[in-house]
């Protein structure tokens, strides 16, 4: 995260450092006790990846305490959609949501979050001197209105929506595959998955994947 | 049982072709000869010098030559009524074997001197002289071994100070290293590891064998030199001894394994031809069994360890064609199964000129008889889960006949499939695209569609 600043108390223990030879590689948001939502992208190899190089760990505020913090495994890895970019990764055991870490919950299916509204990205990646590198950062992003966004979008249409856009600030290396939260009450909804763009932190809005767009999927991805 | 004489293998053949020579003082003998491998043996006949013979087909006449390719005036040309048979040890410039037979054309030595000629005296005097020793073919002032000196060819030299030198010829396993597994080595060494007699690879004696020349074209079977056309650990001939179908050769290795060469036509997601060169990540069978490693003996024993396929990329339980299989294949964990070819891997040219089907909208009506996951899964009946009245997945449960890909629950993503039961993956998306259809009704855009609330509170726990 570049431009953020370091994550405090209980906030972002959704978040989870996904790590390949115990090394992070991106990021990704506990979605049920046993799931996780990531992208494809930056983080795996393929959709059939050696599953036992990875490792999943949870309620982390810094990644120099990695060592001491229990590690999940991936029992399975299964595609999104064509062209959605998506993971979801099925934990070989429930993570432990105390301690740290706690679920997200999902959005409401085709359902949007109005223009300028300010929501949250975390991540552990790239801050360019910004901010403490390896420590669980935040940003905060405004929705970018559709019109501006279809320009970055191309042909993703609804599947892709845009936040951020202020210089210096925004998501980076690392940081992929992690969540953007937006907050309403007190209820805390991802409605986006970062997904790698070509300049972090520029003028131009950052690129999500839309949550609400594949919630379908991801419940049919529980029950079956 | 005795071996039968053979000559024919020290012999290079090329088909349609014959050797002649204008200028050359001495005229071929031209004998009548049932074969070529009678000719050959008339060729090597120590009482006259014969280093290359054409043998005319239709009239079986030989024509026995003493002189070879290099020879000043000799011209090699294209003759459909006969086989050129060039002795080997005249047109090749390493030593092959023990036995000490070069006759090649290297006329300096190992320290770059020029070598003199053997019929001079001038400037070291010796007593070697071509008339005296008639077989041991001193032309010229080229380095030959006239008195089997263990240090191989040598010569005088043109240096006064210098009176001869070693020419440091190679031996023919030096002379042509070899990369991974010898596939590729085009070499000329024609005897096995043991020093074993290569037999030609267009020769049915003694071994009867499948490896025909004119069958494998791409494998360079030529004449009986040490090929490795079927992924063996090193190239390899059948040899002359009726007891010994077939030998490894010992060829040296190149010094640096070019493998960012070998790497340049990988493929990752999809397989060209036999998949030989695929390097991807595919590590199920198209049941869903789990590969088995290539670096493990569990649950099945192999030949096929990483260390000794250096080239063949045998990481991890990836599926790969170390041995020259029609598809990449993989040992799987299952102890009953050996083997499986990773058949649900896609064909390259198959991605290239897709003949993708297409459904409209979101293909509720699709009612084509795909019946593979977009990773090449087989799909599995729906018979079971229409009996078990799985309401989440089928809100209709009209069109699921067979294993067919179908979208019974209106998937916005198109229609999909459940994989066998013991698949990683339960179900998945078929391949197929969404037709590109003039006539279907756009879509409501944003503007009209109502916006809902992100935060509606639903409890999906």
């Amino acid at each position: 995260i570049v431009g953020g600043h370091e994550v405090q108390g209980t906030d972002g223990g959704w978040v989870v450092s996904i790590q390949r030879k115990k090394l992070h590689r991106c990021g990704g948001s506990l979605i049920r006790e046993d799931w996780v939502l990531t992208t494809y992208e930056q983080c795996f190899t393929s959709c059939v990846p050696d599953l036992k190089d990875y490792s999943i760990q949870v309620g982390l505020r810094h990644l120099n305490e990695s060592s001491n913090r229990p590690r999940l495994g991936i029992s399975r890895l299964i595609c999104g959609p064509e062209g959605s970019n998506l993971v979801m990764l099925k934990l070989e055991n429930p993570a432990p949501v105390s301690d740290g870490a706690s679920t997200i919950h999902l959005p409401v299916k085709e359902c949007h979050i109005a223009e300028g509204t300010n929501c949250t990205m975390y991540g552990w990646g790239e801050t360019k001197n910004t901010g403490l590198d390896e420590a669980l950062n935040s940003v905060t992003m405004p929705m970018v209105d559709n019109e501006m966004c279809s320009q970055i979008k191309g042909d993703a249409e609804n599947s892709r929506i845009c936040a951020g856009g202020n210089i210096g600030e925004g998501v980076c290396e690392r940081d992929y595959g992690g969540p953007l939260v937006c907050q309403e009450h007190q209820r805390k909804v991802i409605v986006g998955v970062s997904i790698p763009r070509t300049k972090c932190a520029s003028a131009q809005p950052a690129l999500f994947v839309n949550v609400a767009f594949y919630s379908e999927w991801i419940y049919k991805v529980f029950r079956l | 049982q005795k071996p039968r004489r053979q000559s024919l293998q020290k012999y290079e053949k090329s088909e349609n072709h014959m050797l002649i020579c204008t200028d050359c003082p001495q005229t071929p003998v031209v004998q009548n000869s049932r074969s070529q491998e009678h000719c050959a043996r008339k060729c090597k006949k120590k009482n006259f010098i014969c280093r290359a013979f054409n043998f005319q087909k239709a009239n079986r006449k030989c024509y026995l030559l003493p002189f070879d390719r290099f020879t000043h005036g000799a011209q090699k040309q294209a003759n459909i009524n006969f086989t050129l048979c060039e002795k080997k040890e005249y047109i090749r410039e390493c030593i092959s074997g023990t036995k000490d037979n070069y006759r090649g054309r290297r006329s300096w030595t190992k320290s770059n001197i020029t070598c003199q000629a053997w019929s001079d005296n001038n400037i070291n005097e010796h007593t070697f002289y071509p008339d005296r020793y008639p077989m041991q073919d001193l032309r010229e002032n080229f380095c030959r071994n006239p008195n089997n000196d263990p240090g191989g060819p040598w010569c005088y030299t043109t240096d006064p100070n210098v009176r001869a030198e070693e020419c440091g010829i190679p031996q023919c396993s030096q002379e042509v290293c070899m990369r991974c597994n010898g596939e590729d080595y085009r070499g000329k060494v024609d005897q096995t590891e043991s020093g074993k007699e290569c037999q030609r690879w267009d020769s049915k004696w003694p071994h009867v064998h499948p490896f025909q020349p004119k069958k494998y074209r791409d494998k360079d079977l030529r004449d009986n030199y040490c090929r490795n056309p079927n992924n063996r650990l090193r190239p390899w001939c059948y040899t002359m001894d009726p007891r010994t179908p077939w030998e490894y050769c010992n060829i040296t290795m190149c010094d640096s394994d070019h493998s960012e060469e070998i790497d340049v036509n990988t493929t990752t997601s999809c397989i060209q031809q036999d998949g030989t060169n695929y390097r991807g990540t595919m590590n199920v069978t198209p049941e869903g069994v789990t590969c088995q490693r290539w670096d493990s003996q569990f649950p099945h024993n192999h030949s096929f360890l990483p260390v000794n396929f250096k080239c063949k990329d045998l990481r991890e339980n990836y599926c790969r064609n170390p041995d020259g299989a029609h598809y990449p294949w993989c040992f799987t964990t299952d102890p009953n199964q050996r083997i499986a070819k990773c058949t649900h891997i896609p064909r390259c040219d198959a991605e290239a000129t897709p003949k993708i089907d297409c459904y409209e909208d979101k293909g509720e009506m699709y009612r084509g008889a795909l019946s593979t996951t977009r990773s090449g899964i087989p799909c599995a009946d729906w018979a079971p889960y229409i009996n078990s009245g799985d309401s989440h997945s089928t809100i209709s449960h009209v069109g699921l006949e067979r294993n067919y890909c179908r979208n019974p629950d209106r998937d916005k993503h198109g229609p999909w499939c459940y994989t066998s039961p013991n698949n990683r993956l339960v179900w998945d998306y078929c391949k197929l695209k969404q037709c590109e259809s003039p006539t279907v009704a756009p879509q409501p855009n944003n503007l009209t569609r109502p916006k809902i609330s992100c935060f509606v509170h639903i409890n999906t726990r």
